[in-house]
């Protein structure tokens, strides 16, 4: 994350490949899925042994047998929907919630998060030193419309998507975030508004970033969980 | 420091049956504690060929024939790993073969070897022992010929000839860098044993072969898990970790399939991407592969001919999950390319639907990876929650792709992939056919308990 700051975000996973290095993040959804990015994964059906999810630490690099560290193996990968640019990942095991391990909440189908809201990213990327790259950072952004966004855009983004406004400083996702969330604050409660997405540049000032928007899939992640 | 399982090749999960003799003819060793001391246990006794180690139990069997000894087979086992001797079941001869015990019983002429027991039609001095292996009619070199093993022949006018046994090392060459090479040699270029891969002595490693199952780290055979520049090893001396094999190339490298190669999107970990793309998800310029600075690196164009490392083009040269490069800044040695797009992996569409295809009553039965679908009927391999009699009205007829619960995604099915419970289908939303938009003013949303967290920041977390 660029131009962020350290801080807490119980429901950011961390994904480890076979050598244990972060590669991307992703959301916990369920106490046994992970929601995250489709281009985080070589393919649909790739090889998933050695692949783990690691949750309830903010280090990027934490020691093993530290406090509260759960480290769980990935089973099963099921790809979203044609466009949606999304996977969800079944653990081998359910997380243990506590305080440092939480769920986020799905938004309703088809929800269209208000222009204006504050939202926040999470993630153990790329800060291009802009933060303290040894924790998870968390940055602030707030929501536009689709409208909006088009036109810097110049009409790409599609309805399965969102954006963020792009600030004057650069703040945004970078590489090692992907997967990860957009919660927004609603209602006292976090919801996973959007996946964050490689856009063609990192935190670019002034340039809006686009996410996928989570509450088009909601049915589809349902579905998988009530199918499995 | 080698291993007396170095002279061993392991088949996993896997037990060895006589079918003239009963499964416990055999006696369990349980004072082993692994199957290395197994392996020394075999190794030395002329009888003992293979053994059966029980992951277990931790216990071995010694067993006095192999795979390819007559009436056996092989059967798939929970508890038992198979280890058999190398000189055995290797279809190929180290040095002059002097070793070898595989069952190969023809000449390079294609005469049939004559019974080393059998002085005719050839008469000679040879008798059959234990020790020197003269067994049925096998290809032997009891003489240590250099030509390798070889046999009298059934055919009087000729003696004896050479049965034209491979060395390990012209068995199997290298392609391009040697991801795919999986040959038997175990030595390096300088004639050290190398050490096998699931053994973390004398050097520890992270190739750990269960972890890397598409590498092939079979046994101790030289391989290529890490997108060196050629296969290489870790090493039975302590003084060297690792050192490259001296492997033969394949005769001209045939270039990559066209259609395994793309140019503005890639596809799986982008191994075949030649397209120009030359920053990082970042935006940071990439260092061209032919510069030293600001990143000095292993992966010059010259040694790594068939990836395309052309100027500071994202590349994947050594399977890494997705092109990358190194980067022009010296804090940053390399990064991915990931806003190189992911090229779709969906079969082509065959047909198209309206809406979200509640009504399409087409037989497209594959979804869009190409799975065969599962018949509605049918209970495996899942067990349906939709079913023709639970909604006739969606008249889910064979396989063919239906929408019965109105999934906003379009007409699906359940799979026959085991792995996969339902799928979208090969399909594709007509032209003339927009879906209404969703950009309208939001509405309620209900919540549960999640979302919750503690918000406020403990700055003792910083102190480990």
């Amino acid at each position: 994350v660029v131009g962020g700051q350290p801080g807490n975000s119980p429901w950011t996973v961390s994904l480890r490949n076979r050598q244990g290095q972060h590669f991307c993040g992703g959301s916990l959804v369920k106490e046994q899925w992970v929601l995250t990015a489709r281009q985080c994964f070589s393919s649909c059906h790739a090889p998933l042994v050695g692949y783990e999810v690691w949750l309830g630490t903010l280090f990027h690099n934490p020691q093993p047998g530290e406090p509260g560290l759960q480290r769980v193996p990935v089973t099963k990968m099921v790809c979203g929907p044609s466009g949606s640019q999304l996977v969800l990942l079944k653990l081998e095991r359910p997380a243990a919630l506590n305080q440092r391990v939480a769920l986020i909440c799905l938004p309703p189908e088809q929800y269209v998060v208000p222009p204006g809201t504050k939202c926040e990213i999470a993630g153990w990327g790329e800060t291009k030193g802009t933060g303290d790259d040894t924790v998870l950072n968390v940055a602030s952004l707030r929501v536009i419309s689709n409208q909006e966004c088009n036109v810097k855009h110049r009409g790409r983004v599609q309805e399965s998507e969102m954006c963020t406004e792009g600030p004057l400083a650069p703040v945004g996702a970078c590489e090692g975030d992907y997967g990860g969330p957009l919660a927004c604050f609603t209602l006292d409660c976090w919801v996973l508004e959007g996946i964050i997405i490689p856009n063609r540049v990192c935190a670019r000032p002034r340039w809006p970033a686009v996410f996928t928007r989570v509450s088009v899939f909601v049915d589809w992640i349902h579905k998988v969980l009530r199918l499995d | 420091q080698r291993s007396p399982l170095n002279d061993f090749q392991v088949l996993r999960g896997t037990e060895l049956q006589h079918l003239l003799h009963a499964a416990g003819s055999r006696s369990w060793q349980e004072d082993v504690a692994d199957a290395e001391e197994c392996a020394g246990r075999c190794r030395p006794l002329l009888d003992c060929r293979a053994f059966h180690y029980n992951v277990s139990s931790q216990g071995c069997q010694l067993l006095p024939w192999t795979q390819y000894s007559p009436h056996t087979r092989l059967q798939r086992s929970g508890q038992c790993d198979l280890f058999q001797k190398k000189d055995y079941v290797r279809s190929c001869i180290m040095d002059n073969g002097v070793g070898y015990r595989g069952t190969l019983a023809t000449t390079a002429g294609g005469l049939p070897c004559q019974r080393w027991s059998h002085k005719f039609p050839n008469d000679h001095r040879y008798t059959p022992t234990l020790r020197n292996g003269l067994e049925e009619n096998f290809c032997r070199n009891p003489d240590g010929d250099p030509r390798g093993p070889w046999c009298y022949t059934t055919d009087s006018s000729v003696r004896f000839q050479s049965c034209g046994i491979k060395s390990c090392r012209e068995a199997a060459c290298v392609r391009c860098n040697g991801e795919e090479y999986r040959g038997a040699v175990d030595r390096t270029e300088s004639g050290r044993e190398c050490q096998r891969w699931d053994l973390q002595h004398p050097h520890p490693h992270p190739f750990e072969p269960g972890k890397f199952l598409d590498k092939g780290l079979d046994d101790n055979y030289c391989r290529n898990p890490d997108g060196s520049e050629r296969p290489w090893c870790y090493t039975t001396d302590p003084q060297l970790p690792r050192e490259f094999c001296d492997l033969p190339r394949c005769g001209s490298e045939a270039p990559p399939r066209p259609e395994a190669t793309t140019l503005h999107c890639f596809r799986g970990k982008g191994e075949g991407y030649r397209g120009s793309a030359n920053t990082t998800a970042a935006g940071v310029p990439c260092q061209r592969w032919d510069a030293q600075s600001p990143h000095r690196h292993s992966f010059a164009p010259a040694k790594y001919a068939c990836k395309d490392l052309r100027e500071n083009f994202c590349r994947n040269p050594d399977g890494s999950e997705a092109p990358w490069c190194f980067t022009s800044r010296p804090g940053m040695r390399v990064a991915f390319c990931y806003q190189i797009r992911r090229c779709a992996d969906d079969v082509r569409s065959e047909d198209c639907y309206h809406g979200a295809g509640e009504l399409y009553r087409g037989s497209v039965s594959k979804t869009r990876k190409g799975v065969a679908c599962q018949r509605w009927a049918a209970k495996t391999p899942h067990q349906p929650q939709f079913t023709p009699t639970s909604v006739p009205h969606a008249q889910l007829e064979e396989n063919f792709c239906r929408n019965p619960d109105g999934d906003r995604h379009g007409p699906w099915c359940y799979t026959t992939d085991p792995g996969t419970p339902f799928d979208y289908c090969a399909l594709r939303r007509c032209e003339s056919d927009q879906p209404p938009s969703i950009l309208e003013p939001p509405d309620q949303v209900p919540f549960e308990e999640c979302g919750k967290r503690v918000d406020h920041w403990r700055p003792h977390l910083k102190l480990r």
